[in-house]
């Protein structure tokens, strides 16, 4: 038996149009500890992975481990049928559950969805507890600009941290440009920029995959960069009270 | 040129 309450129902539907662009299919965990997700991008260059903590949820019992195997696109196509201030409520019977319920409350009405599940014979990755040696606290919106306006002039856009702050830069055939956030202390936390910075590192990513992550921005209003020389990126977004969404993006690197 | 590596280099399956 299987139930998940979320209070603030928006908060899942933004999860998943986060995700929706980068995987299609993916294995829903769920065990005592809370809902876990991995999967990579069809073109195995990006890992999403997501933890929710039993903690956050208004209701969360799970008595044995489930993996439900479903399709983001079918899943959205339920969430649609919500409200952003639902609370929606995930719900399985049996241990093998072939379908997901949902119940998606407001004050004036409630409505109940069944997914049908699939059995996904997906490989996971373990991620190894890295110690970054660049991590960079950011606001999200400013990420999500940045990455916006540098993928306009080229595909492929560097991130270079130092003691002074991160720069992103880009060089492509119309020329090239470079943005330096600069670290700022303020009090206001969403607007804060910290970088910890115990080895420089210069990398280059694909700029889409960070578009199209960058819905998550809705999730949080600061984004974490964890780096390390000619390793993945992971790009972080707390989900407040409940866990996070992470994207790890493999590198371009000069052949 | 600047080669694109795949994630599943970095992170061994489990």
């Amino acid at each position: 038996m299987f139930e998940a309450k979320f209070e603030d129902g928006g908060l899942f539907k933004k999860i998943v149009e986060a995700i929706k662009e980068l995987v299609k299919n993916v294995n829903l965990e769920a065990n005592g500890t809370g809902i876990s997700l991995q999967a990579m991008d069809t073109s195995h260059v990006a890992l999403v992975a997501l933890q929710l903590n039993e903690k956050g949820f208004k209701k969360y019992r799970c008595e044995k481990s489930l993996t439900m195997g479903l399709s983001i696109e079918n899943l959205q196509k339920i969430l649609k049928c919500s409200g952003n201030d639902d609370q929606i409520t995930l719900r399985t019977q049996d241990e093998e559950p072939t379908t997901l319920s949902f119940t998606f409350e407001s004050k004036n009405r409630i409505s109940e969805f069944q997914l049908n599940l699939m059995s996904l014979d997906q490989e996971q990755l373990g991620v190894p507890d890295t110690e970054y040696s660049s991590v960079v606290r950011m606001p999200s919106n400013e990420f999500t600009k940045i990455c916006r306006e540098l993928g306009n002039i080229n595909e492929a856009i560097g991130i270079e941290t130092s003691k002074e702050g991160i720069k992103f830069y880009v060089k492509g055939d119309i020329g090239e440009g470079q943005v330096s956030v600069k670290i700022n202390d303020t009090e206001k936390p969403e607007e804060r920029v910290e970088c910890e910075v115990d080895e420089p590192v210069n990398l280059s990513f694909a700029v889409r995959y960070f578009n199209l992550f960058n819905k998550a921005s809705a999730l949080s209003s600061q984004v974490i960069l964890s780096m390390s020389q000619d390793q993945p990126l992971v790009i972080e977004y707390i989900i407040e009270e409940m866990g996070s969404l992470k994207l790890y993006l493999a590198p371009k690197i000069n052949d | 040129g600047l080669q694109q590596t795949k994630i599943n280099k970095y992170f061994s399956q489990i």
